[in-house]
């Protein structure tokens, strides 16, 4: 039974597509049958993943305008077991494309049906936004991941968040829930990180992943590499957190 | 003659308001008279300051909507020659609310005049969106500066901003300027950091100011305290790299 999860915060630069591109990287070494959608016209889950955004022939935007089948755009990478549908900036204009489409916030959802049994894990990295695009994710997922940074800042736009995925649960999507709350970049040298995740974890408990992703320059570098972070330096520390994140995701699944 | 510059980015957390705040601080510890204008609806440059932003009596909002005279809005800070415009939430609607007023990108061009000449720097502090609101503020001002965050991703985005700086300047306010870009969040430890500012610079050369400013966790502590860092923490690296920053602004401002 596959399960579909959102990694979604409309705050910029918080670790939604490192998040995206490792988390998955690391369910399918695994052993788990990965598909992961970028839906970001800026791309970077794409490139994180060594192809050239402007050179796909099909990506999420021919996929949500019916312009291919979703079978012709999914891509296989450096990873057996995980796939990709690309974006670049053609999706830039999807949204107002598709704004006049009936049920227009289901269309991703509709498109996954052919797809979504082959496989255990579908992760959709969002754009920071709150639009169409967005609540497609929102619509068309099991559950949404929300990658919070460890600054003082971290929880501004929370309860707009939180909002919209209540509103997307209500109107749209019932079944929608909040998989977790990952902490990232998290500083180990100073007293503002712990004090962001001890702040975070007395407003959501058990919601919180026990696993925080440490900052780690070696994240930062394997997107120019495009590569996941588990192939670019499997031992470096920001490798094993997404691994231990993976374990974890993979132990409440089985909850 | 005042100086108005707007600091803008619409990619989020790449210090826009750290550089807002602690820019405009070190103008006026170096007895420059400045004016910060927070107009992003998240309103950290206010409560960075030290304002709880909600209980403001009039802010942007209520300037740019006419509901208030200008001088209403101005507050008085812990340093003697930093004024600031408050921003807070009830600055969401104002898109919407001014969206059929007519030249409705000069609105803030227009307030400013009256009180423009109290001061020789005016810094407004932008969302991360290139909508209304920064619109206003790319008509409103002198020159623009942009904060890049040294990352790998650094310049996305980056032709897309000057794209909309480039049709402000041709349609609505010819004497709009590049100020300069500054690199933020350098990290002396990694290649990643120093990779990003040569590549920045073979682009933008001279643009790019000689100020880089340091990763300091006294940068992420200082908002907690509402207090811009000069007050927090004057010795640190991100103090003093503001502190060099303001005198290279001021020293273009005489070329
Ligand atoms: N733990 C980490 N250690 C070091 N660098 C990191 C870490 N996590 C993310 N980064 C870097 O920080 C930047 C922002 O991360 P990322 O792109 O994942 O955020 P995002 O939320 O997807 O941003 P956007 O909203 O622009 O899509 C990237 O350059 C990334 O490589
Ligand atoms: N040089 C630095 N060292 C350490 N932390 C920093 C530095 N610059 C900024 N930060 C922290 O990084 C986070 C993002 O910075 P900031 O809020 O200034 O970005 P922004 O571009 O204004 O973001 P937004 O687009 O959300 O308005 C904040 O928590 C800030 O305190
Ligand atoms: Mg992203
Ligand atoms: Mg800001």
């Amino acid at each position: 039974m596959v399960k579909k999860i959102t990694i979604v915060n409309q705050k910029g630069g918080v670790g939604k597509t490192t998040t995206a591109v490792n988390l998955s990287a690391s369910l399918a070494v695994l052993g788990k049958k990965t598909l992961l959608i970028d839906t970001d016209p800026q791309g970077n889950a794409t490139s994180g993943l060594g192809f050239v955004k402007h050179e796909l022939k099909f990506t999420i935007y021919e996929v949500l305008t019916g312009q291919c089948d979703i079978e012709e755009a999914i891509l296989n990478t450096d990873i057996e077991d995980l796939h990709l549908i690309g974006a670049n900036v053609n999706l830039a204009g999807a949204t107002v494309e598709l704004v006049d489409v009936p049920d227009r916030e289901f269309i991703l959802k509709n498109k996954l049906r052919k797809v979504e049994d082959d496989y255990e894990y579908i992760l959709i990295d969002s754009p920071p936004s709150l639009g169409l695009i967005t609540i497609n994710n929102l619509v068309a997922s099991d559950s949404v991941l929300i990658p919070l940074q460890c600054e003082y800042y971290a929880l501004e736009g929370m309860s707009e968040l939180l909002d919209t995925i209540y509103l997307v649960q209500k109107n749209l999507n019932p079944h929608l829930k909040l998989e977790g709350i990952l902490m990232t970049m998290f500083d180990r040298r100073t007293n503002l990180s712990k004090q962001v995740v001890e702040e975070v974890r007395s407003y959501f408990g058990e919601k919180v992943y026990k696993t925080v992703i440490p900052r780690n320059v070696k994240l930062g570098e394997a997107p120019s590499f495009g590569k996941p972070v588990v192939l670019y330096a499997p031992s470096a520390s920001g490798a094993q957190a997404y691994l231990e994140l993976a374990k974890e995701v993979i132990a409440h699944g089985e909850e």
